[in-house]
C-alpha cells in the first residue's frame, strides 16, 4: 500500500523527528 | 537575585542547581529569567560554556507571552541574536546584524532600553 | 489480560497479520481486518513521526500547498504523531459515526504511543473505523461513513 503514495515511508514504530536549526524560521538572512 | 526561572521555561531544558546555567538539546526551546523589566535601561551577560557544531543558540529579550516551545525571536513577543552567522530574529524573520556569529567560550552582552510607560 | 506494555510489544510483531489496506466504500483506501479480532484487542499503533505541537500548523500548510492529505493524531498538549509521509497502515483508518475501534494513548518504557483498540468483536473482512471527533466548525465536511446513525458531517 505504501506504493500508492509516492515518497511515503512505511514505519513499524514511531520515529522522533529531528528538527533543523531553521525549523521555525519564515525567512533567514 | 535574578536567576534562570524554574517554571517560566520549556520543561525539557536542563537547569543547573544554582539556576545560572541551562542546557538544551534537540529542537529550540526557551527559558526566561526569574525577573523581568518594565522600563529603564538593563543589561545582562551570558557565557557560552559549550556549543559544538552543529548546535546553535538564540538569546535576547522576551515578553511573558513569548512561546517557550520555540526559539527566542519566534513570535512578536521576543527578539534574539543567533550564534550562527550572528543573525537577529523577530517574528521568525532573520535579519543580518553582524558579520560572523558567536561560539563556545564567548561572553555576550544584551542591553535593552525601555521608555517609561505613559 | 497481559499488562499493556507486554501487549504493545506483541502488537509490534503481529499487527501486520491482523490488518491490511484495501479499497474502501467510505473513502478511497481504508484499513481492513484480515482475521477475526476480539473486543478490547489491540489492533495497530498509529505510528508516524513524532513532532512538537507547535510545528503542526506549518506542516499542515505545507501539505495543503502540495495537495497532500494530512494525517495527524494528537498525543497530548506537547506532541503530535504526523503519519502523512512516514507512518503505519493505521493512517488509512477511516471515520465512522458508528465506529468499531477507539484510540488510546499508552505509555511504554517512558514513551507515549497512540494505539487503536477494537470496541467490539470485528469479523474478518470488516473495515476498521474510528470516530475522528473533529472539532465543530462553521465550514462543514460531509461524512461518507454510510452508517445508520451518521451525523452527516465530520465536524
Amino acid at each position: 500500500w505504501s506504493a500508492f503514495a509516492p515518497d511515503f515511508k512505511e514505519l513499524d514504530e514511531n520515529v522522533e523527528y529531528d528538527e533543523r536549526e531553521s525549523e521555525f524560521d519564515l525567512e533567514d538572512e | 537575585q535574578v536567576l534562570l526561572s524554574m517554571h517560566d521555561r520549556a520543561p525539557q531544558l536542563k537547569l543547573s542547581d544554582d539556576r545560572l546555567t541551562v542546557t538544551g538539546e534537540k529542537g529550540y526551546s526557551m527559558i526566561r529569567a526569574s525577573h523581568g523589566v518594565v522600563s529603564g535601561q538593563w543589561f545582562y551577560e551570558v557565557t557560552i560554556d559549550e556549543m559544538q557544531e552543529p548546535t546553535a543558540t538564540r538569546i535576547g529579550w522576551s515578553q511573558s507571552l513569548g512561546n517557550l516551545q520555540a526559539p527566542c525571536g519566534y513570535d512578536k513577543f521576543s527578539y534574539s541574536w543567533r550564534s550562527r552567522k550572528g543573525t537577529r530574529f523577530h517574528q521568525s524573520h532573520g535579519y543580518h546584524y553582524c558579520d560572523g556569529g558567536y561560539g563556545e567560550g564567548d561572553v555576550l552582552g544584551f542591553f535593552v532600553s525601555l521608555p517609561v510607560p505613559a | 489480560e497481559l499488562p499493556m506494555a507486554m501487549r504493545f510489544r506483541k502488537l509490534q510483531e503481529h499487527a501486520k497479520e491482523a490488518v491490511g489496506v484495501y479499497r474502501s466504500k467510505i473513502h478511497g483506501r481504508g484499513l481492513f481486518c484480515k482475521r477475526n479480532i476480539d473486543a478490547g484487542e489491540m489492533v495497530i499503533e498509529y505510528a508516524g513521526e513524532i513532532i512538537r505541537s507547535l510545528l503542526t500548523d506549518k506542516r499542515e500548510k505545507y501539505y495543503e500547498s502540495k495537495g497532500i492529505g494530512c494525517y495527524m493524531f494528537r498525543i497530548d498538549d506537547c506532541e503530535v504523531v504526523d503519519a502523512t509521509m512516514h507512518g503505519s497502515a493505521a493512517r488509512f483508518i477511516n471515520h465512522s459515526c458508528e465506529p468499531n475501534c477507539y484510540s488510546k494513548v499508552i505509555q511504554v518504557d517512558g514513551r507515549k504511543h497512540i494505539v487503536i483498540f477494537a470496541m467490539r468483536p470485528i469479523k474478518k473482512g470488516e473495515e476498521l473505523t474510528y470516530d475522528y471527533k473533529f472539532p465543530i466548525e462553521d465550514v462543514k465536511i460531509p461524512c461518507t461513513c454510510g452508517s445508520k446513525r451518521c451525523r452527516k458531517y465530520l465536524n
